[in-house]
């Protein structure tokens, strides 16, 4: 679902030039479950910007679904992102004059679904990440833990078939994170595909394949969390 | 250094009351390193905010270092956080158009060091944290964990009596974690108190008292970091 071939993120140039991303080979199956793992500044969150179509690469090839999205642009970019990609970001990225609630229905307003459907789906995506009790509340509301679990609800609310996560569980606790990963799991089986950026052992022990960056290149692009 | 008798924060009123801390009495003593744990939302970063001078209690007294501030308010309170309290937020709260250097250098600004003094202090607190070749970039040119490490960087250059840390490796892997609490550790060997909020067994490891929160209230005081 997705394939990348020879991609490049450069920033500057000259003696300024930055690879943040370098012949970066990259081949995910639908219903995979992979963690990117990496030291700071190793280009994850840069690969997951390209992957999730929020930003393009400097060289190189993305087919996301069989579909050649560099040659994408805008709305048609921007239509297929909506519909086929849940993202959770590094820093939550919610819209501070947004409660929870209105936060987490977004996606669904640009797929088109109904009021009344909305409203049901947002508050079921809430309860299922434990924030019942807090639909209305605005982001400066809610403690940081509480802001990334607003931040998966909306993810997961539009079905995506892809579930792209920069570090879901850094600021929980380990009961709420056990509970996330859980949702992630459930999800996986379900038939989604999960690529997940940690940096926990703990995290990627859940997954079924580890991608590992240094240097905004790929080290191991199959590991398997046994090691 | 910290006394806290009967510390309320309590946020809406009624039905939608929020009683974020509550009773809530600390001291630490000058010197100590201080972990403060919890789950997602129990109010770990509504007290950082309060120690920090960035918020006030709705309830109780606090003397930070035998000056009530519950009692200051604006200039005096800015020039004592200033210069005591070196501050690691959980979202970092760098300017977004200034470089690493000059998001290092504002808390000198506000203390008077001198220009020279000043860029050499903060360029020396970068290198320190690993970030000597990014001393130009903004943050949305830096990774999490690089912007992190900025954040970090700018709350120790004015050499504070606390440091108060969010969450500071949540971003991070684990090598620059545990540089960074290398740091943090010769920072308190030389005399400084740090309080940090963390919810990962192996950094509270490194301290030598667990304070732990749950619903606003403290449920221990003076857990040892063994159990
Ligand atoms: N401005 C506000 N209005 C209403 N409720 C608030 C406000 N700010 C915080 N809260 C609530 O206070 C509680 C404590 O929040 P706090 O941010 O201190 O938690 P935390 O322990 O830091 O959590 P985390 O580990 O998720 O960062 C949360 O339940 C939050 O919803
Ligand atoms: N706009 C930009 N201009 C210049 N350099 C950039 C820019 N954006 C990112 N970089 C650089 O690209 C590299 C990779 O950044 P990225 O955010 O992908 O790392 P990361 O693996 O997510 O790190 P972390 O674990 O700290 O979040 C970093 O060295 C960063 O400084
Ligand atoms: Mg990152
Ligand atoms: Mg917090």
């Amino acid at each position: 679902i997705i394939l990348m071939e020879n991609i490049a993120k450069i920033y500057g140039s000259g003696n300024t030039e930055v690879r943040a991303l370098d012949q970066v080979n990259l081949s995910v199956e639908t219903g995979e479950y992979c963690a990117i793992m990496g030291p700071s500044g190793s280009g994850k969150s840069t690969l997951m910007n390209i992957i999730g179509c929020l930003d393009s690469p400097s060289q190189g090839s993305y087919l996301l679904d069989r579909v050649d999205v560099s040659s994408l642009h805008d709305d048609r970019l921007a239509d297929i992102r909506n519909k086929k990609i849940g993202f959770v970001f590094q820093q939550f990225h919610l819209l501070p004059q947004s409660s929870a609630l209105d936060n987490t229905i977004l996606p669904m307003i640009y797929a088109g679904v109904s009021p009344a459907e909305r409203r049901d789906r947002a508050e079921e995506a809430l309860v299922r990440v434990g924030l019942a009790d807090r639909l209305q509340n605005k982001p400066n509301q809610l403690s940081g833990g509480q802001q990334q679990r607003v931040a998966i609800a909306r993810a997961i609310v539009n079905k995506p078939a892809i579930l792209l996560a920069d570090e879901p569980t850094g600021a929980l606790d380990s009961r709420t994170t056990a509970e996330i990963l859980a949702l992630f799991d459930e999800l996986n089986q379900a038939g989604m595909t999960v690529v997940m950026v940690t940096h926990e052992t703990e995290v990627a022990k859940q997954t079924q394949r580890i991608v590992w960056l240094k240097d905004g290149k790929i080290l191991h692009s199959h590991l398997t969390p046994e090691e």
